[in-house]
């Protein structure tokens, strides 16, 4: 039960990871481009 | 972008032992404490990861925000720059409403005098364009530079890179003669006067007898205004007399202390401006042979 109810969490944190990940990305892409403008 | 995460490498491993749903012979011997324990380490694992993650697109979000910030002042200081451009066009504008102020014809003076608001002189100032330098007293607030010519006044208004203002003339034979001038202290040095010339005079230097006898130095140059160099073949001679006609009043700084023997008596400025037209008119050949023709026409129905 301990072990399922942790890997349940582990999934959910392993997600929100990710979607981190692709945020970090996009937000990057953005900052390169508004960076290349002023310049 | 590469955060050294590998997040589902050592989970699936986990997730796989999980729903395998069998379980090995080897699986069987780990303890589920050990298992437990392995999923908490991974956890927690992952959780500094996010945590990372996070703080990493906290830091982005307030670069950019203030990159974003920049980018917005770039673009409202362009914006005013064109308002600058605007304003550099109302002058213009204003100055050729000085040019039609004053009579001169479109074609001839379409050209704007000014030059530090022109931005292009050579498409704008067909006119030959000299200048003169003129050493005088720095107390002397009056702008009237002798050249040999004589200039009524139209215009002065003060330019944003000089604190003494600028004034303008045209030659007192026109429209008939084209040439403008325009005068200004120099920024360097208020004892210089600067004079730049457009145009060419299609007559001669001296002037009618009637303004001779007007002037109070006659033949004689300003003692206090001695020419220091011309930079070109402007009217920098300096003998005949100078009378400058105050057409309009001036704007400018200080002009009351103007010198009293530069000033001319209304009366006598009427008795010029009479003799001018009628000077300009005899000029004309067309108008002379009008005249002629009109005389003989009244002698000839007298008879």
């Amino acid at each position: 039960e301990e072990s399922g109810a942790l890997v349940e969490e582990l999934n959910r944190v392993n997600e929100e990871n990710k979607k981190l990940t692709e945020m970090l990305a996009a937000m990057c892409e953005s900052y390169n481009a508004l960076q290349s403008q002023l310049t | 972008l590469d955060l050294n995460i590998n997040p589902s490498h050592n989970t699936i491993k986990v997730l796989k032992r999980e729903s395998s749903g069998k379980l090995a012979d080897s699986d069987v011997k780990v303890p589920v404490k050990q298992e437990t324990g392995a999923l908490l380490e991974e956890l927690n694992r992952i959780s500094a990861e996010n945590k990372k993650l996070t703080e990493m697109l906290t830091v982005l979000c307030e670069r950019y925000s203030s990159l974003q910030n920049q980018y917005m002042e770039l673009v409202s200081r362009n914006s005013g720059s064109d308002a600058t451009a605007a304003t550099s066009k109302k002058r213009k504008a204003e100055c050729e409403d000085y040019a039609t102020m004053i009579g001169f014809s479109g074609k001839a003076e379409s050209s704007c005098s000014d030059e530090d608001s022109c931005k292009k002189p050579k498409d704008c100032i067909k006119a030959k364009i000299s200048r003169a330098y003129v050493r005088t007293n720095p107390s002397d607030n009056s702008l009237i530079v002798r050249d040999g010519y004589q200039w009524r006044k139209y215009g002065q208004k003060v330019t944003r890179d000089n604190p003494s203002p600028r004034a303008y003339f045209k030659c007192s034979f026109a429209p008939s003669c084209p040439v403008k001038k325009k005068v200004q202290r120099s920024a360097e040095d208020p004892s210089i006067l600067v004079a730049t010339y457009e145009g060419e005079h299609n007559h001669e230097q001296h002037s009618p007898p009637a303004l001779s006898s007007l002037s109070p130095n006659n033949g004689t140059s300003n003692p206090r205004s001695a020419p220091v160099s011309s930079s070109s073949s402007a009217p920098a001679k300096s003998s005949p007399p100078t009378v400058t006609l105050e057409l309009m009043k001036p704007t400018g700084l200080g002009n009351d202390t103007q010198n009293p023997t530069q000033q001319v008596d209304e009366p006598a400025i009427q008795q010029i401006l009479v003799q001018q037209m009628a000077a300009s008119l005899t000029r004309d050949p067309n108008f002379t042979a009008a005249l002629a023709s009109a005389i003989s026409g009244k002698v000839l129905d007298h008879k």
